[in-house]
């Protein structure tokens, strides 16, 4: 449940990335 | 019990001889196997055409520096293949023989010895090869001449003794070729009476062993043994020891291993984390202890960025140079390393990697156009036109609008920019297929391999459909001794050219990478396979796509035997699955060196009995 | 590590030197055990809480209300804070398998949403926490190509239909999406 809710937490992380790598 | 010392010199120059004939030997036919046979200068005529024009696109754009550096690390290995201290050894070592062989056949005393061998033959005067008819007809014409009761009345007393002694001699050579017993004495200890006096001794001088020099010798043999051998097998050990089967440092390998053990899949992978890696690199370190990682990471982005680091250090440029150099080896470690962890976006981003750093661009979507020479970033980059990603758009639009688009306006420049944008070598697939060697399906268990029959095509040529390609043409022999080996036909061709990459410190040869991952886990199955050797003939033909009209469904003025098909093998590293059915592959083949010039796709494999 | 008696959490004695595993593990560690400290019931199971399954049951209802009137922002809004309101209250030794399924389902209609009002990025995402999660359908392929060739990354839409087509064959929508794909990657690459 805990690393779900990690994996779940790093979107928003995942997001910058992506924007700013395209 | 009691040794002699070789006191007439008869025995120690044997010894010694054999010694260092014992190792220099090999030591010359290793060094002029190195000389003649290490060289790719074995080109074919094709290669080296191709290779001429590449360097020559690339000289233009390469800057002094990296020239001079060039000129310094590239030629240092032609140079040491001739000048290096083995040859040196090798020569001195000859010298020393022929020394040693003159001072052999100048000494009386072994002369004296060798006199006193028994040769039959050379008794009798008959060859070694001799039958038994000749040796009995040679026996008896000499034992006539010298038999004593047929020796001539007026010889003197001393004639006599030495005509009978040399009857002697040769009755005994007869005997020892025909005679069973004195045979096997002659075989067995060198002369027909049996045993003659032996002696003992020892292959060296008195003054080495027992003279003043002894405790030298002492001393020596406890160096040999007991410091240089150990030091010499330890380094060695550890040399070995300390770098992977990949060539790079262990060290290195195990922190990429503990980077990618403790990957977690939130964490995007970016080019910028792939440096961040490498800067970890120990070769970095081995190089330059004094400066740090973050100092590396530094400079790999000055690199990519083109930013001149010499202004924040005197030297840094070489620094960087030679880091960038090394990240050839490094970044292929590591693409092995992920592969070992079936990481598929790692590989990926290892080759996007190696894209950045080979050309100096960024990983942005815009790179297959700022990869090419004298394009002005800012002025390309707000063009007021469509956004143009790709090099085959550009090539939609005639030369002057792409000087616009480019930001280039002197004709020159923009000549060669189209010159080098024409050859970067794009690769389309024409075929792919999974391939049992005689067989014409995939059948359970069976080890196929796949075999893709691509074109490498220019950006500018219209493209050319697998329709308009005749079969016949990407058929492959099927006799026999392509049965036994069907990857030997991908050796015939023609090794990939010297990149177009100006910013490289090294001139390198590009190759293509090709990742095989299973559609169903999204993991790759097994270690990547590099392709180096296509054959980039058709960039070189003229098929501009701006000029080049269809006709229905076939292109006007399109030969397809004017064009050579590349053939690209990846074995598979485990045979078909036991069930039959249908799997799917995506296979990526990436290239190292240019944007824009890769493939991914996927592929079914259907099993049937 | 040290540990503080009156909230029962451990941590590091000196947290510069340790990799994120160890830190990872002492944060779940301290998780697991304030939940346990809060938790009243003394006979308590997995089952998921009645109490929180109200909760965020109303806000995704209210949120599917929110569509069907057309609102489609608020609606977005509403199913994000059921989202949330799961995370909050649920413990961690409540049933995976039924946690996992409800973020599932309240995602699916997430991502639909978002689609619709053009947030491509946050909908890509939210489509990549649900393949990791091992959820293969074939609509979150399909969701996935359209929002990558919506971002006009067409080489990357290309692969997600063939891993979507790789693992349904036969799907339709796949098909004409894979079809999309090869038409823009055509004037893409000029």
């Amino acid at each position: 449940n805990q690393a779900m809710t990690r994996r779940y937490d790093a979107i928003t992380k995942r997001k910058e990335v992506c924007i700013k790598e395209w | 019990l009691n040794y002699d010392y070789d006191e007439g010199s008869e025995t120690w120059p044997f010894f010694l001889l054999t010694v260092i004939l014992m190792g220099l030997i090999p030591l010359t036919i290793m060094q002029l196997y190195r000389l003649i046979f290490a060289n790719d200068s074995l080109e074919t005529k094709e290669e080296l055409q191709e290779d001429e024009l590449y360097a020559k696109l690339g000289k233009l754009d390469t800057k002094q520096e990296i020239l001079e550096f060039r000129m310094k690390y590239d030629n240092k290995n032609q140079i040491s293949k001739v000048f290096n201290w083995r040859n040196l050894i090798v020569i001195v070592g000859w010298a020393f023989v022929a020394l040693l062989v003159q001072r052999i056949s100048n000494n009386d005393a072994i002369k004296q010895a060798a006199v006193g061998i028994f040769d039959p033959y050379e008794l009798l005067g008959i060859s070694v090869s001799a039958s038994d008819r000749d040796i009995k007809s040679a026996y008896r014409k000499l034992s006539v001449k010298f038999h004593p009761d047929k020796l001539s009345k007026d010889l003197s007393q001393e004639e006599r003794t030495s005509m009978e002694e040399k009857y002697v001699q040769i009755t005994k050579a007869y005997e020892a070729l025909t005679d069973e017993v004195i045979k096997e004495n002659f075989l067995k200890y060198g002369h027909p009476d049996g045993p003659q006096s032996m002696s003992h001794g020892i292959a060296l001088p008195k003054f080495l062993v027992e003279g003043s020099a002894s405790p030298l010798l002492i001393l020596f043999y406890v160096a040999l043994l007991g410091i240089i051998l150990p030091y010499l097998v330890g380094k060695w050990w550890t040399k070995t020891q300390s770098y992977t089967k990949k060539g790079i440092h262990t060290k290195t390998a195990s922190y990429f291993v503990d980077r990618l053990v403790n990957y977690k899949p939130s964490e995007i992978v970016t080019v910028d984390l792939i440096i961040k890696w490498l800067s970890h690199a120990e070769e970095f370190k081995l190089f330059y202890p004094d400066l740090t990682p973050a100092d590396f990471e530094e400079l790999l982005h000055d690199h990519i960025n083109r930013i001149n680091s010499n202004e924040k250090g005197p030297n840094r440029n070489v620094v960087k140079f030679r880091i960038v150099a090394k990240c050839h080896s490094i970044l292929l470690g590591f693409l092995d390393i992920a592969a070992g962890f079936r990481n598929l976006d790692v590989a990926n981003y290892a080759l996007d990697t190696f894209k950045c750093i080979v050309q100096a661009v960024p990983n942005s979507p815009k790179a297959q156009i700022l990869q090419l020479p004298n394009v002005n970033k800012e002025q390309f980059e707000n063009g007021s036109v469509d956004d143009i990603y790709t090099l085959g758009k550009l090539f939609t639009f005639d030369d002057e609008k792409i000087g616009k688009i480019l930001g280039i306006k002197d004709k020159k420049q923009l000549d060669h920019t189209l010159s080098v944008a024409s050859n970067i070598p794009h690769i389309r697939l024409i075929k792919a297929d999974f391939v049992v060697p005689g067989e014409t399906q995939v059948t359970p268990l069976s080890t196929p391999h796949i075999s893709l029959k691509v074109l490498i095509r220019s950006a500018k040529h219209k493209i050319i459909q697998t329709e308009h390609i005749p079969e016949s043409m990407l058929a492959e022999s099927q006799d026999f001794e392509h049965m036994r080996d069907p990857f030997a036909m991908v050796n015939e061709q023609p090794l990939i050219p010297y990149s177009y990459a100006p910013f490289f410190p090294t001139m390198r040869r590009s190759a293509w990478c090709c990742l095989v991952s299973l559609q169903k886990d999204n993991k790759l199955i097994q270690t990547p396979v590099m392709v180096n050797r296509l054959s980039f003939q058709n960039l070189s033909k003229s098929f501009d796509k701006r000029q080049v009209k269809m006709i229905g469904k076939d292109i006007e003025g399109f030969k397809p035997e004017d064009w050579v098909i590349g053939t690209i093998k990846i074995p598979l590293g485990q045979p078909a699955p036991q069930q039959t059915g249908t799997v799917f592959f995506r296979v990526v083949v990436k290239s190292t060196d240019y944007f824009g010039s890769d493939l991914d796709f996927t592929m079914a494999m259907h099993v049937k009995e | 590590l040290s540990y503080n008696q009156n909230n029962k959490q451990i941590a590091l004695l000196d947290p510069e030197t340790e990799t994120e595993t160890p830190q990872t593990n002492i944060a779940q560690i301290n998780k697991l055990t304030a939940d346990l400290i809060a938790e009243s019931n003394p006979n308590f199971t997995p089952q998921p809480k009645e109490e929180a399954s109200k909760l965020i049951k109303n806000l995704f209802e209210t949120g599917l209300k929110q569509i069907k009137q057309n609102k489609l922002p608020d609606a977005l809004k509403s199913i994000t804070l059921a989202i949330q309101m799961a995370k909050r209250k649920r413990t961690s030794y409540e049933a995976f398998g039924i946690q996992l399924q409800e973020l599932q389902f309240m995602l699916r209609q997430k991502i639909d949403l978002q689609l619709l009002l053009g947030k491509f990025v946050d909908a890509l995402e939210d489509l990549e926490f649900l393949l990791g999660t091992g959820m293969a359908s074939n609509d979150v392929f399909i969701r996935k190509t359209d929002a990558l060739l919506k971002l006009k990354k067409f080489q990357l839409a290309k692969v997600a239909a063939e891993r979507g087509l790789s693992l349904h064959p036969n799907d339709t929508k796949l098909k004409a999406l894979m079809m999309e794909c090869n038409r823009n990657l055509v004037e893409f690459n000029g």
